[in-house]
């Protein structure tokens, strides 16, 4: 099963 | 302080109404250059990019930088008071606690006035990095919509595979497994239906498709969707606006 991740995990906040 | 005319009210109202159902509170950055918003969406999913230069306007002035912040569904709500066609007008004093909307029609004998009341808000910014994709696919954007919305029968996450051969999207559930294959090409008569591969590497990435059909909303903005995907890394899905676009980044499922 594929797990879905945040775009946190790629982008960190400026 | 930002005053900004459109000829015609339909062009904020399509792309609001494109973006509405993924956004909630947001602030839209105003200055010379024109009207930025950048937002995730509820779900951190998605970060939706819009950009809307200062020469899509017929008239735009904005001396010093303002921030609108507001809810976007609160926006939504007043542009349905504007008929397509209208002179739609955005105003703004420096500071201001609202935004007033006006909307003319062409022969003038009739204008409706809405202040908006703005927020503060105070909104996480992402960082995008610069990426290197792998690989870019321009594509029909309603050949798009219409390809993830006969998967998402099947499923709830397509998996996209692009190599030298062309873009296969694919869809396994309960009920079966479907895919549909697009071959690179050149369609002369109606350029919009080329399908348009830029490859370094092949690359295949998963996705929500209920996320997805929120973002191919924006088909009705642009008759092309550029895809950008790179092994690992969310994809970019961009449909170019007259003078600007809207972006989705879209984080992919991962293998776990």
């Amino acid at each position: 099963e594929n797990l879905q991740i945040s775009l946190g995990e790629f982008f960190d906040s400026s | 302080m930002l005053e900004a005319k459109l000829d015609a009210a339909s062009q904020l109202k399509k792309i609001v109404e494109a973006i509405r159902d993924m956004l909630g509170e947001c602030n839209i950055e105003c200055n010379e250059t024109g009207l930025a918003l950048q937002s995730l969406d509820k779900s951190h999913i998605v970060l939706v990019s819009l950009l809307l230069g200062s020469d899509g306007f017929s008239e735009y002035r904005c001396d010093r930088g303002v921030t609108l912040g507001l809810n976007i569904n609160s926006l939504a709500t007043v542009l349905r008071c504007a008929n397509n066609d209208d002179i739609l007008t955005l105003r703004s004093e420096d500071r201001a606690n609202e935004l007033i909307l006006t909307f003319e029609d062409s022969k003038a004998d009739r204008i409706s006035e809405f202040n908006l009341r703005l927020m503060d808000i105070d909104q996480e910014y992402l960082a995008i990095p610069e990426t290197e994709y792998a690989a870019t696919v321009v594509m029909s954007a309603a050949v798009l919509q219409r390809t993830l919305r006969d998967l998402s029968a099947l499923s709830e996450a397509v998996t996209i595979e692009i190599d030298k051969e062309g873009i296969r999207f694919s869809a396994e559930g309960d009920l079966g497994k479907g895919s549909t294959h697009f071959k690179p090409c050149v369609d002369m008569e109606n350029a919009e239906n080329s399908i348009n591969i830029t490859l370094s590497e092949p690359v295949s990435l998963s996705f929500n498709l209920q996320y997805f059909s929120n973002i191919t909303k924006a088909s009705s903005l642009s008759s092309t969707v550029t895809l950008q995907m790179t092994a690992g890394m969310p994809a970019q899905i961009e449909y170019k606006l007259p003078s600007g676009h809207v972006r989705y980044y879209f984080a992919p499922k991962i293998e776990d």
